[in-house]
């Protein structure tokens, strides 16, 4: 099964 | 005052075009550079983001930077009315304007549309986007990566791209079996069939197709497309605009078994 990785994850919020 | 005048209008409702199924309302950004834009879609798995460069425009003026917020919808509803021959002017005299004036001039300027878009203020989270030297980049034909996603899609919502030195392999799963399809190399003369792979590092990342269509709705941009991946990474599509800028779509990979 696979999920879906929220982009959150992988770009910091300024 | 903020004043930009496009000669191809068209290029603007096309990246409207682009863009109005992954994002609702977006902060477009201007300053003397030019224009940029940064928007999630609502699910927060992708992430978009335009540059406009100032020198693409024939004319263009920002004297000092503004944020002009807008609802996609509402902007696509004053474009249509944009002939796609049309220039397109956007101008605001105001520091923190409330509404966006639109311009639509036709070729013999004689018929000239004016428009006012209110504007929206948006709570701007801007992600630090790092410049990633990705390990595997394809350039291929943005129509021919269209039809593979779209193609594939009929059988699975979720596409396994995997690389190597000299091709890339799109894999599907679904209930009603598998798939695969594989692009080698290839530096025919032909637009629609050039590959250009370079591969520093292989990757295998695993994505949702319904993005990939989406982000695809930028064919019309440019009749290349290139794809920038690295290991534990989100894939960047990019859609260069000639002598403007680009379009970029980000997307969070599916964690895989």
């Amino acid at each position: 099964q696979t999920d879906q990785r929220d982009i959150h994850l992988f770009f910091s919020i300024l | 005052m903020f004043e930009a005048k496009l000669q191809q209008g068209v290029i603007f409702k096309k990246i409207v075009d682009a863009i109005k199924d992954l994002v609702k309302s977006v902060n477009i950004d201007a300053s003397t550079s030019g224009l940029s834009m940064q928007a999630m879609d609502s699910a927060h798995v992708a992430l978009v983001s335009l540059k406009l460069n100032e020198n693409g425009f024939k004319d263009y003026r920002c004297d000092r930077p503004i944020t002009l917020g807008l609802s996609i919808e509402n902007l696509s509803k004053i474009l249509k009315c944009a002939g796609n021959d049309d220039t397109i002017t956007l101008q605001t005299d105001e520091e923190e304007p409330s509404s966006l004036k639109f311009f639509f001039e036709n070729q013999q300027a004689s018929k000239i549309s004016e428009f006012s878009l209110n504007l929206m203020s948006l709570d701007s989270e801007s992600l630090g986007i790092p410049d990633t030297d990705y390990s595997s980049v394809i350039q291929m034909s943005s129509a021919e990566f269209s039809r593979i996603c779209k193609e594939l899609s009929s059988i699975s919502e979720t596409v396994e791209i995997e690389t190597s030195k000299e091709s890339v392999k799109f894999s599907v799963q679904g209930d009603i079996g598998a798939g695969s399809i594989t692009v080698k190399n290839n530096q025919s003369d032909k637009d629609v069939d050039r590959v250009d792979l370079q591969i520093d590092q292989p990757v295998k990342l695993t994505f949702a197709l319904r993005y990939l269509n989406m982000f695809n709705k930028a064919v019309s941009l440019s009749s290349t497309v290139s794809l920038n991946m690295s290991e534990e990474n989100p894939l960047m599509v990019e859609y260069k605009i000639d002598d403007l800028g680009s379009l970029r779509f980000y997307l969070a990979p599916k964690i895989s078994d």
